[in-house]
């Protein structure tokens, strides 16, 4: 299927750390 | 630990554009990077300066890989444009904010099926008042215009005392702008 994804699902991921 | 990266569906590029009289307008243009994964597109995004710091003459575009951010370009030349047109003091209130969500409403292709309509968008930085603008294929597609349309509007928050307006390229690029027609209200 088609890769959808909200708003807030995106925005979780502004400030994650490249790597961990 | 091996991490996968959340896949986009589409690999989107970004290109900037910044006016330089001497040299011709798709000298000016240049491909800034690709990327095709969430965690690529946040990277991308801060390390690249906000649209409200940009100067004025200069635009981000972002397209599917493969579009460029032109009229002329197959993909585009039989579409057109949802235009926001903001006023001066918005670039300091809402310019960031508005493009961001432009931004996300793309590479998460939350139009639906009408995603595939969308080429790109286009940020414009100018003195007079800054523009941002998404880019569908088909002028003609009345269904996907108005999806689109509606979707991009509720995204950004606008009441519905706002209107906007979706123009055909091949209007914009024969008329002048007080004889600017759209196409499409929502």
């Amino acid at each position: 299927g088609k890769k959808q994804y909200d708003r807030d699902f995106l925005l979780d991921f502004q400030f994650m750390p490249a790597c961990i | 630990e091996h991490i996968t990266k959340h896949p986009l569906q589409n690999r989107w590029a970004l290109w900037f554009f910044k006016n330089d009289k001497s040299k011709t307008w798709q000298d000016n243009l240049r491909l800034v990077t690709k990327f095709d994964t969430v965690e690529d597109f946040w990277a991308l995004y801060s390390h690249i300066q906000l649209a409200s710091k940009l100067t004025s003459g200069c635009d981000y575009s972002l397209f599917k890989d493969g579009i460029e951010p032109m009229w002329e370009d197959n993909w585009n030349k039989h579409g057109g444009r949802w235009l926001i047109t903001l006023a001066k003091q918005q670039r300091r209130t809402e310019l960031d904010r508005f493009w961001l969500e432009t931004l996300l409403c793309l590479i998460g292709e939350m139009f639906c099926d009408y995603s595939d309509d969308v080429c790109g968008a286009v940020i414009n930085i100018r003195a007079k008042g800054d523009k941002i603008a998404i880019w569908t294929r088909e002028a003609e597609n009345r269904d996907g215009v108005i999806h689109i349309g509606r979707v991009y509007k509720e995204h950004l928050g606008l009441s519905s005392k706002v209107v906007i307006g979706y123009q055909a390229h091949a209007d914009t690029a024969t008329k002048s702008g007080s004889l600017m027609k759209s196409r499409f209200i929502v």
